[in-house]
């Protein structure tokens, strides 16, 4: 696989989110790479539905928090078909759970993989390639003052906390790092994005390690 | 509220001291980290986690570069 590698460079990665007040990043990582792997596997790339994860996925806590494992489980065993943003749009704050027919048109995840890659970042790089932006929950303690750059201290592994989607990777400068989109908004970081450095599990990233398949 | 403001005042101060901090004894790179304010500088870092940082954590399998297959939760 390539030293450099970006799905954004595919055009199959969707903008940059604002969670806003709601603690959804858990349906935003998860929403993030089923719109990714859709586009991928030859759909177009559109916006998909966070809210409706957030509000129907019963096993989490919508904006008080959840698992993207739970969500992915809830998500292959209902089959549920997540439809189109602008079908059901996000509103930062849970709300009752809205059905859509069968014959809806939508996006099913077929299957999901969850790995712990603690010792196998460079197995994670060709996962990432060969099948799109990776779900990761990372110890973003440090992040609340994060302006750019590649973490490379200051990030403990100890208490996963956070969701977000690598999208990337760059091993061709003097420190490999991950590319990972965030959802804190463009105003956030290089423009939503952080950076972190490759190799050492820095914030836990290789410790949760979600693929989705569609 | 008049309450709110002085705390929020309160909690900027100390994130640019905890800037200073992070900022310092950062191996000095032209890639290194950098941090400062941002929208999150009137937050304690209590407050930050409570309302940013959610996930419920589970543990996942370890990966077995031997069996490399996909693992599905089964309950």
């Amino acid at each position: 696989y390539p030293p450099r590698f970006d799905w954004r460079d595919s055009g199959v990665v969707g903008p940059v989110q604002n969670q806003k007040g709601c603690g959804g990043c858990w349906a935003f990582s998860v929403v993030g790479a089923i719109e990714s792997v859709s586009a991928k596997e030859g759909g177009k790339l559109q916006q998909l539905s966070v809210q409706q994860v957030i509000d129907c996925s019963y096993n989490n806590q919508g904006c008080n928090g959840g698992s993207p494992d739970e969500a992915l489980y809830w998500l292959t065993q209902t089959k549920l078909k997540l439809v189109n943003q602008a079908e059901y749009p996000y509103k930062a704050v849970a709300g009752i759970c809205q059905y859509f027919p069968q014959s809806h048109d939508g996006v099913v995840v077929k299957n999901y993989s969850a790995h712990d890659f603690r010792t196998h970042e460079e197995e994670m790089m060709s996962i990432l390639v060969e099948h799109g932006p990776l779900v990761v929950i990372v110890d973003a303690i440090s992040w609340q003052d994060y302006l750019g750059g590649i973490i490379q201290h200051h990030c403990s592994s100890h208490n996963a906390n956070h969701a977000v989607l690598i999208t990337g990777y760059d091993t061709t400068g003097e420190v490999p790092y991950w590319i990972v989109r965030n959802s804190w908004g463009t105003s956030w970081g290089d423009s939503g994005y952080v950076y972190i450095k490759k190799g050492d599990n820095m914030c836990g990233i290789a410790e949760n390690v979600a693929a989705v398949f569609v | 509220s008049n309450e709110e403001l002085s705390e929020g005042r309160i909690h900027f101060q100390n994130s640019i001291k905890r800037h200073a901090l992070l900022n310092s004894v950062l191996k000095k790179s032209n890639n290194s980290a950098r941090y400062g304010i941002n929208q999150f500088s009137d937050l304690s870092p209590k407050q930050f986690k409570e309302r940013y940082l959610t996930v419920q954590a589970e543990a996942a399998p370890k990966f077995d570069i031997n069996r490399p297959g996909i693992h599905v939760k089964t309950s």
